[in-house]
């Protein structure tokens, strides 16, 4: 799941 | 962090300074589009809401703040210090033909249905055509300043790196993001009757002319 994943890309 | 992503970075601020550059020594806005900037501080601001909610690095947090700042300082320099060689008669590519389909493509895909999340895919599928006004401008007076070819350059090489740094990254942690992948060949994509016409003529030392 992506849920609660950080957008760690710019 | 891999070095197809920190070059791709590098490469958006390198074409930030470019136009910057281009800016203030020309004193002229002339040959950008002002449609495209603003889209560009909509991408970073609808994007990086999450300054204030996650904290990944203090790179990734300077990089945040200054593409903020960098894209508002490009519209006052266009909107204010050099308004007078703004030309918005050429600028005319339609933005609601981008905003609203952007703004579907979002509801639609997300991972998540809170403000953060919508923003930031509105974010991702409206940098994937910010670029558009300003390469409808280029086709329609046909040609453009060195300067400012080397900036669209610059940008468009950020697109293109962050291609194997996708690549990279789905080797190395397995990692993949579905939205960032297609919004980001798509982007790529517009980029390339662009680069065809820079690496033929541009760095031949031709100026950049489209065929009639």
């Amino acid at each position: 799941s992506h849920e609660h994943r950080e957008h760690d890309e710019l | 962090m891999n070095i197809f992503r920190f070059f791709g970075d590098l490469s958006h601020l390198a074409s930030i300074f470019i136009l910057i550059h281009k800016i203030t020594t020309t004193r002229s806005c002339r040959g950008i589009s002002f449609k495209t900037q603003a889209l560009y501080v909509t991408v970073f601001v609808t994007r990086y809401l999450d300054l204030f909610t996650s904290y990944v690095s203090l790179y990734n947090t300077v990089m945040k703040i200054f593409f903020i700042a960098s894209s508002c300082y490009i519209l006052y320099l266009m909107r204010v210090r050099y308004r007078p060689t703004n030309d918005p008669s050429i600028d005319t590519f339609r933005l609601e033909y981008l905003v609203g389909p952007c703004v579907v493509l979002a509801l639609i895909f997300n991972y998540g249905y809170n403000p953060t999340e919508l923003l930031w895919s509105f974010s991702i599928f409206l940098e994937s055509v910010a670029i558009l006004p300003q390469l409808f401008m280029l086709q329609r007076t046909g040609e453009a300043e060195t300067i400012t070819t080397h900036y669209l350059a610059a940008l468009g090489a950020y697109r293109a790196l962050y291609i194997p740094n996708w690549i990279y990254r789905y080797f190395s942690e397995g990692y993949v993001d579905p939205i960032s992948v297609t919004a980001g060949l798509v982007q790529t994509g517009l980029y390339l009757d662009f680069f065809y016409v820079y690496f033929t003529k541009v760095l031949q030392g031709q100026k950049f002319e489209l065929p009639a």
